[in-house]
């Protein structure tokens, strides 16, 4: 099903660095 | 040990890769010339670390855009996913490139790569911003102007992510109009 995400999740991303 | 869960460490896969372009205003250069690829990217993380690396829209020098197309596709009418199409424009007063253009337009990325306007995201193409001394634009690019009803979703629901007020009317207008305009003014093929 399609990945559709909103603003408020996005958003929690922004400054989290990928401890890859 | 604790096994990690995916969640920590994968990063979340977004709808579509996206591209983001960059035009620089260069007069001794042809337009293509002046329109670079900076970077692509189909994951929220990948999204962030680019959008959080380059300069604001505001920052920007007179004659330069910013376009954010799905991958595959020039940000350019004559592409053959755009010819057929159109853009909802807004055009911003002088006030509002500090105010108001650089959170519009992150608000319109997340509205692309979050796929925000239900099934009618099939139909975004792009979006652009465009810097202007006479006033910034910004614009979401759709593939087919005959497509009413997925148009007007996409207007309606992007007036009221931006909370735009009721009177501040969108416009939306075919390539092809725009492209052949005759005078100073497109006219809009529909409205919110």
């Amino acid at each position: 099903e399609k990945k559709r995400y909103d603003r408020e999740f996005l958003l929690r991303f922004q400054f989290i660095s990928v401890s890859m | 040990p604790v096994a990690a869960s995916p969640e920590q460490y994968i990063k979340h896969p977004l709808q579509n890769r996206w591209a983001l372009w960059y035009f620089k205003n260069d007069k001794s250069k042809s337009w293509t010339e002046n329109l670079r690829l900076i970077s692509k990217f189909d994951t929220v993380e990948d999204f962030w670390a680019l959008y959080n690396h380059i300069q604001q829209p505001s920052k920007l020098g007179f004659g330069c855009d910013y376009c954010l197309f799905k991958d595959g596709i020039k940000p350019m009418w004559e592409d053959d996913r755009n010819k057929l199409g159109g853009r909802w424009l807004m055009t911003l007063s002088k006030q509002q490139r500090h105010n108001d253009l650089d959170r519009y337009w992150m608000e319109t990325l997340l509205c692309l790569i979050g796929e925000s306007f239900d099934e009618a995201s099939e139909d975004v193409c792009g979006a652009v911003v465009n810097v202007r001394p006479k006033g910034d634009k910004i614009s979401i690019w759709t593939g087919n102007c005959q497509n009413k009803d997925a148009i007007m979703t996409i207007g309606q629901q992007y007036k009221e992510r931006l909370n735009l007020p009721i009177k501040n009317i969108l416009g939306y207008q075919s390539h092809d109009d725009t492209s052949s305009k005759s005078g100073s003014t497109t006219k809009n093929m529909y409205s919110v």
